[in-house]
């Protein structure tokens, strides 16, 4: 049996939101521990590791492991029939063919149930080094994604280069070319608004504007979005999901010919 | 102009 409850349906609204544009299915492994799910896109340039504790759930219990393969698409669409602030519960048998969401409305009047067909999928896990990285920024999570989109106009490459004086997003196109320089934030009294940055040494990378604006599809989930670059690997773009986890996406750089 | 790099570059699958 598995069975997760969170009190509001919003975060894992959230969660499918920030998923859908890269996943068209994924394996949600659950555990004791929680659920977890790293998936790839289709092109294999960005993945999604996606990690929900146990412990932040209002209910939880698992008591086999299980992988259940989900399409996204039809995940979201029912996600979509819940509020905000209904509460939802995931219910599976141990060997499931099905997984049944239940929405239930915060006056208990009223009572939704559905139920989605699961997917048979290979397992595929990449391994992911421990890495130490070069630079490391926090930043607030709206910000990052009004310059993705601002600097989207212009190329399909947004360049970023990070030093000791701060963060640089560029990119270049046929009609021009644009930059957006950030500071680090000198003693800012609320910490959302802070621009952070931890540098070992500078790193200049660039990447496709395309998934970085999927990534900001997770931007309700957290304040703050937290980028980790080191020279020649792939970006870490990672959104706390409240107490109860994180969703981490990986991008591939765009490297010279 | 830079190309895509892929992910399984950087990643082995386990």
């Amino acid at each position: 049996m598995f069975e997760a409850r969170l009190a509001q349906s919003a975060i894992l609204k959230k969660v499918l939101e920030a998923v859908k544009d890269l996943l068209t299915e994924a394996t949600f492994e659950c555990s004791d521990s929680g659920i977890q799910v790293q998936a790839m896109d289709n092109a294999h340039v960005s993945l999604v590791s996606l990690n929900l504790r146990s412990d932040g759930f209002d209910k939880y219990r698992c008591d086999r492991n299980l992988s259940m393969g989900m399409n996204i698409g039809t995940m979201t669409k029912i996600l979509r029939c819940a509020s905000s602030e209904d509460t939802v519960t995931l219910r599976a048998v141990d060997s499931p063919d099905n997984i049944i969401f239940i929405f239930e409305s915060q006056n208990k009047e009223k009572l939704a149930e559905y139920e989605m067909k699961l997917i048979n999928m290979d397992l595929e896990h990449l391994g992911i080094p421990e890495t130490m990285y070069s630079c490391v920024v926090k930043m607030p999570s709206q910000e990052f994604a009004r310059i993705c989109r601002d600097l989207s106009q212009f190329g399909e490459a947004i360049t970023i280069a990070c030093s000791k004086e701060g963060i640089k997003f560029s990119a270049a196109g046929d009609y021009g070319n644009a930059n957006v320089k950030l500071a680090q934030t000198a003693d800012s009294d609320k910490e959302e608004e802070a621009v952070l940055i931890d540098m070992q040494e500078p790193v200049k990378l660039t990447f496709a504007c395309r998934y970085l604006n999927s990534f900001v599809k997770a931007t309700p989930l957290c304040a703050q979005v937290k980028l980790s670059m080191s020279s020649d690997v792939p970006l870490v773009c990672e959104y706390q999901i409240g107490e109860i986890g994180h969703i981490r996406y990986y991008l591939a750089p765009k490297i010279d010919d | 102009t830079p190309i895509q790099n892929d992910l399984l570059e950087y990643f082995s699958l386990i």
